[in-house]
């Protein structure tokens, strides 16, 4: 039988010309993946004092998980002006009924209140993925979030332990960049995949399902 | 699951962000295939906070012209990107393929052949096994209903090398070729190839990108427990 050889090559660290301003990202050891130190809690913030615009694209499964069905409602709520984005890996917080929710809207409060000046409403979006009907090991996960701001920064060092926490079965990590000019001026778009099975995405933009 | 963040500095209204990523989508993560399993939790999102653009520089809209159009590109560039990684590292692949589908009446139509091939398990595992079994891919372009019916006598198939060099017809307008079987094995063998599948039905094009089955595939899915 052949086995893959590896795909190490392919994860590029970013670099720091191509990353975008006025974002602090950071990457923790939240606990939802098993191994000591692992990184699987994630956070990006706009520090810019321009507004931030934020736009989604969702699954069309009929059983949305917890942070899906809430990152859609914080993308209404503040009319596409979200500022922050939280992330844990190792657990999907899919088919997790009420409980799910809450730990969803608990995740995006807690990032939220890391947001310089926050508003009343929640500005984070929420990504979970990983094991699927479990209960999300809350606590562990507000503990990362809290304790980001010690590790957050712009470097590309920073991107790259973030792109690390996305990663469940993945191989490498998935990170990558540009630069382009719009209006006589030069802007930067960085961005950071995760995925390996379970992998055949329809995505819809916000409201309800109709896979 | 897939999930996808993306972030710049460029000042982008929300609708100008919203109207990219539909664009960028179509042309990336709904081009992608590992198993044909549709996740709860996929996302993907993305963010403008202007850091980067003079105080007067106004919001980029789906109005603003050539500067949407800069950016809804750059957008799709790198979620294309994103997405081939997804397909390079589906669990336990060991090849990643391009199915580039030529010839369709509608782009729906080519996109829904490719989708098509790149899901069939039979296509996924000869692959593995670097058999240029284009029966199987043949049987999967006529599985599905198109716009039109497709007319056999005008569908071709080859198998395109990653190195440039030329490709080999393994079936054209509908009659098997005379390939040479080493030569298939050559193309497949290696890490990365294209399947160029021509359905003669209108100038309509789509690509995908997937990967093979391997017993790695279900050694994880085997053993991953809830």
């Amino acid at each position: 039988a052949a086995v893959a050889s590896s795909k190490a090559h392919f994860h590029k660290p970013i670099p720091a010309s191509s990353l975008p301003q006025g974002y602090l990202v950071s990457a923790t050891h939240g606990g939802v993946k098993r191994k000591a130190g692992e990184l699987d809690v994630g956070v990006l913030l706009s520090t810019s004092s321009r507004p931030t615009s934020a736009a989604a694209v969702f699954t069309a499964n009929t059983f949305r998980a917890a942070p899906v069905l809430v990152s859609d409602e914080v993308l209404t709520r503040t009319a596409g002006r979200a500022r922050a984005l939280v992330m844990s890996a190792g657990n999907a917080n899919a088919a997790t009924g009420a409980q799910g929710m809450k730990d969803a809207w608990a995740m995006a409060n807690a990032a939220h209140k890391l947001l310089p000046s926050p508003a009343f409403e929640p500005e984070a979006l929420v990504m979970s993925t990983g094991i699927i009907g479990k209960k999300l090991p809350i606590s562990n996960i507000l503990s990362g979030i809290a304790a980001s701001p010690s590790t957050a920064g712009s470097t590309p060092e920073h991107w790259d332990a973030l792109a690390r926490a996305f990663v469940t079965t993945d191989t490498f990590p998935k990170l990558r960049a540009a630069t382009f000019e719009a209006d006589g001026h030069t802007f930067r778009l960085a961005g950071i995949s995760k995925g390996a099975g379970m992998i055949s995405p329809k995505l819809i933009p916000s409201g309800p399902p109709h896979a | 699951t897939l999930l996808c963040m993306l972030a710049t500095d460029a000042p982008v209204s929300p609708a100008g962000l919203q109207a990219a990523l539909a664009r960028a989508s179509d042309r990336s993560f709904h081009c992608i295939s590992v198993d044909g399993d549709m996740s709860t939790n996929d996302t993907v999102a993305v963010f403008a906070n202007g850091a980067a653009a003079p105080e007067n520089m106004a919001e980029i809209t789906p109005e603003s012209g050539a500067s949407f159009e800069v950016f809804a590109a750059a957008l799709t560039g790198v979620m294309q990107e994103l997405a081939q990684l997804i397909a390079r590292d589906g669990e336990g692949a060991t090849k990643f393929i391009t199915l580039s589908v030529e010839g369709g009446a509608t782009y729906a139509d080519a996109q829904a052949v490719a989708s098509s091939v790149a899901r069939s398990p039979l296509v996924k595992t000869a692959l593995y096994s670097e058999d240029a079994n284009w029966g199987r891919v043949l049987a999967s372009v006529g599985s599905i209903l198109l716009s039109k019916p497709l007319d056999p006598s005008r569908v071709s198939i080859s198998f395109v090398p990653a190195d440039g060099s030329a490709p080999l017809p393994v079936s054209i307008r509908g009659e098997p070729e005379d390939f040479d079987e080493a030569r298939a094995r050559d193309i497949l063998s290696e890490d990365d190839f294209e399947i160029k599948i021509e359905l003669g039905a209108g100038n309509e094009s789509a690509k995908f990108w997937t990967c093979d089955y391997s017993y790695e595939y279900v050694r994880i899915n085997g053993a991953y427990r809830s």
